[in-house]
């Protein structure tokens, strides 16, 4: 069970705080608007009326040993940098830092801030990237080589099996699973379609009309695979 | 080739719109502030000054001959829940809807949008999750059941192949990919680490202390494993 701090209790650093203290970590949650101390009493381990530029608060409340410091104030970069010079002076850390915009974020990088945050560019990136075709219904990118998608499947592929698509081999693309309907009977006796996914995809699997693949590849790879299935 | 829309270019809107723009497709940027406009002129298809409750001007922009709109208008309820009303009139869509709030997205749904994004909550749910040990380097959810992790190797894996593992037979759980550290020299002659990734990991494959091992599994599996190797 690890202990951790999160300053900041707008929606992304109460989301992290309530997350993490689900999980079953201790999270100690600051704030300097005792509304949002308030709010989020019962949900943490311990939620405290704090400014983060106090060092003496911040000292008396053990930041420097906590397992981790999440920074969660966008809004203000002065308040966010002069938090970040104290908790560094304190050698507290690892610090994960929200920022609200380009500039925010090159400070922390100048800073030496490694894990940055910037939910509205991610998030945004994620979407575009989804709608990269009609058939993509997920995108991610794993890191910056590699990405996961979602796809319906192309007409050629239907009745194919694992092997003849041979996506590793052709395309270096793994499909890490299928997403497959099945019609089921309700306990009331009615006939519904569920969506069940086979996490373990083998080689003789035959692809069906209607299944959706989550494929694993390099980036352009998958990319590409995406605009000619178009 | 597709063609969007995206009304509201604050962060997430003209995230949205370049990316899409980048990406190939065609895209119209709306905002009703010029200065958004201006900023964004050059990496979009076209860039027009127009209030989102308007719904003359909306028609005139040909709004439902889209692929799809992006209504990027966190802030303001009240704008973002009129805007939706007139795109459903015009039978314009999908629509794809940012929000800011917990009680935004609820509105959202109940005016029967599918595709609604909340960035703080979500960046801020993963990166809760990619604390939950030490070793966790990376967390997402793929979907409501599969989850997917990227974790330091464990002191018992070491010197292991894939298939003494046995993860897929034991627990559910996929290794697709491996990270592993590699020693290149420079052109200039200097001994550097760098980061390679089978992606296409076999059976015989043995693990290495300091490697990655990136993990598909069902959620509450890689969870148990995560919570087991800490
Ligand atoms: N000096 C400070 N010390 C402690 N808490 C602060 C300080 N300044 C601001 N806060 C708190 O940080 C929280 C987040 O701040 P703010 O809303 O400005 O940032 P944000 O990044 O836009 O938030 P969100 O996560 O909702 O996007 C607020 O609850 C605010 O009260
Ligand atoms: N009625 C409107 N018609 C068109 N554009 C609008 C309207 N109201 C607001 N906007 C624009 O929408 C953009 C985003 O608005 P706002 O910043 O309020 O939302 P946000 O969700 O907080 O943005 P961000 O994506 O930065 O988080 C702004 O550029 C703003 O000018």
């Amino acid at each position: 069970m690890a202990k951790y701090a999160v300053i900041g209790l707008g929606r992304f650093g109460s989301t992290v705080a309530t997350r993490l203290y689900e999980n079953g970590d201790e999270v100690i949650a600051f704030d300097n608007n005792p509304k949002a101390i308030d709010e989020i009493k019962g949900r943490v381990s311990n939620a405290v009326i704090l400014d983060s530029t106090d060092e003496r608060a911040l000292k008396e409340q053990g930041i420097n040993e906590m397992d981790g410091v999440i920074l969660a104030i966008g809004n203000n970069i002065e308040v966010s940098v002069l938090t970040v010079v104290i908790l560094k002076k304190f050698g507290a850390g690892p610090i994960y830092a929200k920022v609200d915009n380009k500039l925010h974020r090159r400070i922390m990088e100048l800073l030496g801030i490694k894990n940055i945050y910037f939910p509205e560019e991610q998030i945004g990136e994620q979407l575009a990237n989804s709608l990269l075709s009609k058939n993509v219904l997920n995108y991610f990118d794993l890191n910056q080589k590699l990405s996961i998608t979602e796809i319906t499947v192309p007409p050629e592929y239907v009745s194919k099996t694992l092997q003849d698509l041979a996506l590793p081999t052709k395309r270096k693309i793994n499909i890490i699973a299928i997403k497959y309907q099945k019609l089921k009977v309700t306990d009331a006796g009615e006939n519904i379609i569920e969506w069940e996914t086979n996490d373990m995809p083998g080689a003789n699997d035959v692809i069906h009309e209607g299944d959706v693949l989550v494929l694993l590849g390099q980036k352009h790879e998958i990319v590409s695979l995406i605009k000619e299935i178009s």
